[in-house]
């Protein structure tokens, strides 16, 4: 098979028939399957796996239209990361959380913002409802809106972090697919949760225990909830706190 | 602890590749599924390829945010070449020629993968539970050492 799919490059490179590069799109579509789950792991579950689907495919088809075989990397890896690339973007211009609601999120990112420069710690629950102007039963129904799990939701952390770095606005998800001619270094999110670490460690005890076991130890929130025993929708609640005060300390 | 921690890494990019090779396996036999049905009913080839984000498409939805869980490598290191077993099968030329197999070849090929797929689908299951074991432990440590 390897020298049929050699040939079949070499073929659609030279005449760019449709017919061979629609079986090219057929015999690496399984992959889009591959990538797309685990992209859409902890998404809404209003946004319809069959689109993040199509949306990976476009990723590779131009992954297919751009891909060199002369220059000997292996196709899967720079697909892969076109998929993945592709279905972020995609998600990021149809405003996959939407305005409403990120509006509510800056708006409780800006209050730990001023409350930490203010206090010089991290505020209570009871202070960031207060500087909000609600009680904290409101503060916790705004926080049940707004879910940042999954890779989408690190990819855009990350993009916080690399642009309070390096003042740019790429975010990490970029700078992978730039370095998807190295096949040898691909694919870590360990290599994004390193850029967290440190702020991480820096977070009040609860936090960072959420935080610790989400994004390194893979536990499911309902797990992390069991541990502290608390119920689902409460450490849901926490997460998505954890995640607004992370991201204002990322954004100073 | 150390050991606990190597063996958690190794069992995390094993998982990663039997996860791997198991979703590939499910998206070719979908795929041969929705070839079968296209010679049984007519239409063409163009079609199946526009229908691919329906078959490649989970069946059931995705469980809640709260029971999904990160995927701490995206994906394999493709150093690795698919080759002990069935696992060749996620790579040959099936869907290179889909449309020239025969319906015989086609239905031969499906059982094949499928084979294959629930090989990867209790080898995944049994690494959860080895993966999960081990995340407890880790995690019963730190509440000790935390205390
Ligand atoms: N949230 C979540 N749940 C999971 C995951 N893995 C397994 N499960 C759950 O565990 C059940 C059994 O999984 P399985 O033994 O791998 O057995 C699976 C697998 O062998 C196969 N399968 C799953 N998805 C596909 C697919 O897209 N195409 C094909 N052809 N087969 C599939 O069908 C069997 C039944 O699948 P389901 O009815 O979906 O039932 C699944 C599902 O409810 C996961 O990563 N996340
Ligand atoms: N330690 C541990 N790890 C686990 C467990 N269940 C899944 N994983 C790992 O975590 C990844 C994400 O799982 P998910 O959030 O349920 O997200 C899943 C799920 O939404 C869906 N999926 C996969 N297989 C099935 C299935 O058989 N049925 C259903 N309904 N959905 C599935 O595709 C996504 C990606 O699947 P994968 O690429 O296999 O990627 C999976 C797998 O590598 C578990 O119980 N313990």
């Amino acid at each position: 098979t390897a020298a049929l799919v050699a040939e079949l490059w070499g073929d659609y490179k030279e005449h760019g028939t449709h017919a061979a590069r629609e079986r090219l799109i057929l015999h690496y579509s399984p992959l889009v399957k591959f990538v797309a789950g685990r992209v859409a792991s902890g998404l809404p579950q209003s946004i319809e796996q069959s689109d993040l689907v199509s949306y990976g495919i476009f990723g590779l088809i131009d992954a297919i239209d751009k891909f060199d075989p002369a220059r000997g990397f292996k196709f899967e890896t720079y697909a892969i990361s076109r998929i993945k690339g592709a279905i972020i973007d995609e998600l990021r211009s149809i405003d996959w959380v939407p305005r409403s609601v990120r509006a509510k999120a800056r708006a409780v990112e800006r209050a730990y913002s001023k409350l930490e420069n203010e206090l010089r710690r991290s505020p209570e629950d009871k202070e960031v409802a207060a500087e909000l102007e609600m009680n904290e039963d409101e503060l916790n129904h705004l926080l049940s809106q707004v879910s940042f799990t999954g890779l989408v939701a690190l990819d855009e952390l990350l993009g916080r972090q690399q642009a309070s770095d390096s003042g740019g606005s790429a975010t990490v998800g970029d700078t992978i697919a730039d370095r998807a001619h190295d096949p040898v270094e691909m694919f870590e999110v360990d290599e994004m949760k390193h850029l967290l670490a440190d702020a991480i460690n820096r977070m009040p005890d609860r936090e960072r225990l959420v935080l610790t076991l989400y994004y390194y130890e893979a536990f499911t929130l309902a797990e992390i909830g069991a541990l502290l025993g608390v119920t689902e929708s409460r450490v849901c609640q926490i997460h998505t706190k954890a995640i607004l005060q992370l991201r204002s300390r990322l954004a100073e | 602890l150390d050991e606990v921690r190597a063996m958690h890494e190794e069992c995390l990019e094993v998982e990663t590749e039997v996860s791997y090779v198991r979703r590939l396996a499910q998206a070719r036999i979908d795929i041969v599924s929705a070839e079968l049905d296209r010679r049984a009913s007519g239409g063409s080839v163009e079609d199946l390829v526009a229908r691919l984000p329906n078959i490649l498409a989970d069946e059931h939805p995705r469980s809640d945010p709260a029971h999904s869980r990160l995927p701490l490598h995206l994906a394999p290191s493709m150093a690795i070449t698919w080759q002990r077993g069935l696992e060749h099968l996620i790579g040959d030329s099936t869907l290179l020629n889909l449309p020239t197999l025969s319906v015989e070849e086609l239905g031969e090929t499906r059982e094949q993968l499928r084979t294959l797929e629930r090989e990867m689908s209790d080898r995944r299951r049994s690494l959860h539970r080895v993966i999960d074991g081990i995340e407890s432990d880790l995690t019963a440590r730190r509440r000790v050492d935390q205390t």
